[in-house]
């Protein structure tokens, strides 16, 4: 564990935190995407397989724990809940999420450490993570504006796999064999998908103005 | 097998 990982791990708490502090605060999850949310859920569900069968570290096991509950919780508040699903942009809404599954888990038949059961649904939420922000940002750019707490929300889960390239080199310095190409491109691709998002929000935090996509 | 090392991060 590398001071870069443990930023990363604690920044992507601090986002999960944010969108469930606005989704319970604000009893609302306009601006949010569901199909995002439910892409996450799918990420952390083909990650986390080995959670019950190769123990790392309490730290480890309570953070994957942490990533699979809260992401079911929301997916499920955002679908059943009768007052936070009624804010839902159903209708904004309407990226087409199935493809970005079906890219990723052709990608990672294709491209794996393994050809083993566990590899390949790694490489699948490795790719899958990559691009599951997609919808969100597209979700963005329709509603224009972007209110505080979900434009901290997209923020956090950006930079935390940013700190995440900073710890893969690092480890690649320190540590021999540290081949994890899979991971590292993958976490490339996805900081740069960030990249327009990051540019306008540093432009609204520095005019200290409420955040605006160009529609 | 030893776990490789990508697989003690989240």
């Amino acid at each position: 564990m590398n001071i870069f990982r443990f930023a990363g791990d604690m920044t992507h708490l601090i986002s999960i935190l944010v969108l469930l502090l606005k989704i319970y605060a604000t009893k609302s999850c306009s601006g949010i995407s569901l199909k995002t949310q439910e892409l996450y859920a799918l990420v952390f569900l083909t990650r986390y397989l080995d959670l019950f069968t190769d123990f790392i570290s309490v730290y480890n096991t309570i953070m994957k724990l942490v990533f699979i509950a809260s992401s079911l919780a929301v997916v499920c508040c955002m679908r059943m809940h009768r007052v936070v699903r009624r804010s839902y942009d159903k209708d904004l809404d309407t990226f087409r999420h199935y493809f970005l599954i079906l890219a990723s888990f052709v990608l990672a038949l294709l491209v794996n450490e393994k050809f083993t059961f566990q590899e390949i649904f790694w490489a699948f939420s490795i790719y899958l993570e990559a691009l599951a922000i997609l919808p969100q940002l597209v979700l963005l750019q329709r509603s224009g504006n972007v209110d505080n707490l979900t434009g901290q929300y997209v923020f956090f889960l950006g930079a935390y796999r940013a700190f995440y390239i900073l710890n893969w080199i690092y480890r690649y310095f320190t540590e021999q064999h540290f081949s994890r190409w899979i991971a590292c491109v993958s976490g490339l691709v996805q900081t740069v998908l960030y990249a327009d998002f990051f540019y306008y929000y540093f432009i609204s935090w520095k005019n200290n103005a409420k955040m605006q996509l160009p529609a | 097998p030893p776990i490789s090392s990508i697989k003690d991060e989240l």
